[in-house]
């Protein structure tokens, strides 16, 4: 089972 | 103010084909070395980041910073308007609320002017920073296109696995699995058929195929894409244009 990631968890959001 | 012109409208109309599926209104900020626009998609899955330099223009002014801020859709509709060899030029004037687009025919006898309202938009960027990735696959862009469309019957999404043998793309659905692999090549007379892979350590990253096949949208814009993986990490994926770039950060599948 995979899930989908978005990127905010992996980049910053100005 | 800016003024920007293209000898071939269909240069704008293949970037803005490309990139309409994902956003929604964003802003294209201008100044004298080109365009330039990040925009998140809805859902966070995809982030577009388009630049286009001045020198791919043929003619080009920007004195102060533009930012347009654009239905991407719209533009789109207006876009449909013109003819792809049409002379196409892009004009805003400082603090102007609207860009005016107009189309002509080589032989200027046709010149059609459309002005499209611009928004007030507030957006969210990215803060990206320079990352060395684990691998670089550099292919042909509508091989990438074909082999994902494909798989895309199987399952909703694809696992990509590079190592020094090569990529290996592959889907697994209720009708049974699929996969393609292809070896690193080189094709003297046809150098868009290569495949080159540069490689640090092996990768494998799942993705949605719906979205994976909303970017390959941008297969007209080159002949050849450069996929770049780090386990655990978001995809970066870029097509180049003859100055800038079309470039995808795509958020992976993470196992449970």
């Amino acid at each position: 089972q995979s899930n989908q990631s978005t990127l905010s968890s992996f980049f910053k959001i100005s | 103010m800016l003024e920007a012109k293209l000898d071939a409208a269909s240069q704008l109309k293949k970037i803005v084909e490309a990139i309409r599926d994902m956003l929604g209104e964003c802003n294209i900020e201008c100044n004298e070395t080109g365009l330039a626009l990040q925009s998140l998609d809805k859902s966070h899955i995809v982030l577009v980041s388009l630049l286009l330099g001045s020198d791919g223009f043929s003619e080009y002014r920007c004195d102060r910073g533009v930012t347009l801020g654009l239905n991407i859709n719209s533009l789109a509709t207006v876009l449909r308007c013109a003819n792809n060899d049409d002379i196409l030029t892009l004009r805003s004037e400082d603090r102007a609320n609207e860009l005016i687009l107009t189309f002509e025919d080589s032989k200027a006898d046709r010149i059609s002017e459309f002005n499209l309202r611009l928004m007030d938009i507030d957006q969210e960027y990215l803060a990206i920073p320079e990352t060395e990735y684990a691998a670089t696959v550099v292919m042909s862009a509508a091989v990438l296109q074909r082999t994902l469309r494909d798989l895309s019957a199987l399952s909703e999404a694809v696992t990509i696995e590079i190592d020094k043998e090569g990529i290996r793309f592959s889907a697994e659905g209720d009708l049974g699995k699929g996969s393609t692999h292809f070896k690193p090549c080189v094709d003297m007379e046809n150098a868009e058929n290569s495949i080159n892979i540069t490689l640090s350590e092996p990768v494998s990253l799942s993705f949605n195929l719906q979205y994976f096949s909303n970017i390959t949208k941008a297969s007209s814009l080159s002949s050849t894409v450069t996929l770049q993986m780090t386990a655990g990490m978001p995809a970066q994926i870029e097509y180049k244009l003859p100055s800038g770039h079309v470039r995808y950060y795509f958020a992976p599948k993470i196992e449970d």
